[in-house]
């Protein structure tokens, strides 16, 4: 199974 | 006062063209240094990352840092009304412009337009200067005759690379198949295909943001693609002796 990872979350989690 | 003026027009338009499915209203940000885009596609999983440096302009003068809030969509409008071998310039008067003049200009005739300007509010995603474990450039028409012909098969395309060189694959409910670019190095450097992998990766991405991404293949004749594992991929479209254009693109991450 795969998710879309959220390009914002992801930068705002760095 | 700002004034940046392309001897190329044809080149701004090409840029518009690349990011207008992408993002609909753009902060265009000029400084002394040059002019700059970030904007992320509304369900943030693509980011555009336009850089243009001053030294590429044919005039460039940027007194204080300024910030344009554009719909593309009107952009677009604008542009419509210049011819590909124009020179435009861009132009503001004030210290806090609510309007973007444009000249267009060709051997025969001027145009001005003034296009008005919105206040958006957009947050600024601080994206690093990472490393990358594979790097790979090749060919932009090669990468996007594969991303179509796969995305016939199935929305996901998967990438994996190697010291061999890259892999582009699909799984579809028809079935499945695989494309692999070899590594070359023909002494025309827009056919080189080449690749840096510290560690391979494997992928996977939804097919139709590369196709929106490869509008901006007429802009350059390689593409760049940066990868590490589970974070997003760049793929970078350098403008000759004027910067780069940057789409950022969240990987699908296998749960």
């Amino acid at each position: 199974q795969f998710y879309q990872l959220n390009l914002k979350e992801f930068y705002k989690n760095l | 006062m700002f004034e940046a003026k392309f001897e190329d027009g044809g080149l701004f338009k090409k840029i518009v063209e690349a990011i207008k499915e992408l993002v609909k209203n753009v902060n265009l940000e000029a400084n002394g240094t040059g002019i700059s885009l970030q904007a992320m596609d509304t369900s943030h999983v693509a980011l555009v990352a336009l850089q243009l440096n001053e030294k590429g302009f044919k005039k460039y003068r940027c007194e204080k840092s300024l910030t344009m809030g554009l719909s593309i969509e009107n952009l677009q409008k604008i542009l419509k009304c210049s011819g590909n071998d124009d020179q435009i310039t861009l132009r503001t008067q004030d210290e806090e412009p609510t309007t973007l003049s444009f000249t267009f200009e060709s051997k025969n005739r001027i145009s001005e337009f003034q296009l008005n300007l919105m206040s958006l509010d957009q947050e600024q995603l601080g994206v690093p200067d990472t490393e990358y474990s594979s790097v790979v450039r090749m060919p932009s028409n090669e990468f996007t005759k594969i991303c179509r012909e796969l995305g016939n098969i199935n929305e996901a395309i998967g990438i994996e690379t190697s010291k061999e060189g890259i892999k582009f694959y699909v799984k579809g409910d028809i079935g499945e198949g695989q494309v692999s670019v070899k590594i070359n190095d023909t002494e025309k450097p827009e056919e080189r295909v080449e690749c840096e992998v510290d560690e391979p990766v494997n992928l996977s991405f939804a097919v139709r943001y590369f196709n929106l991404f490869n509008k901006a293949s007429a802009l350059s004749s390689q593409v760049i693609l940066s990868m590490s594992q589970d974070q997003p991929l760049v793929i970078e479209y350098i403008i000759e002796e004027m910067g780069s254009l940057k789409l950022y693109l969240a990987p699908k991450i296998n749960d």
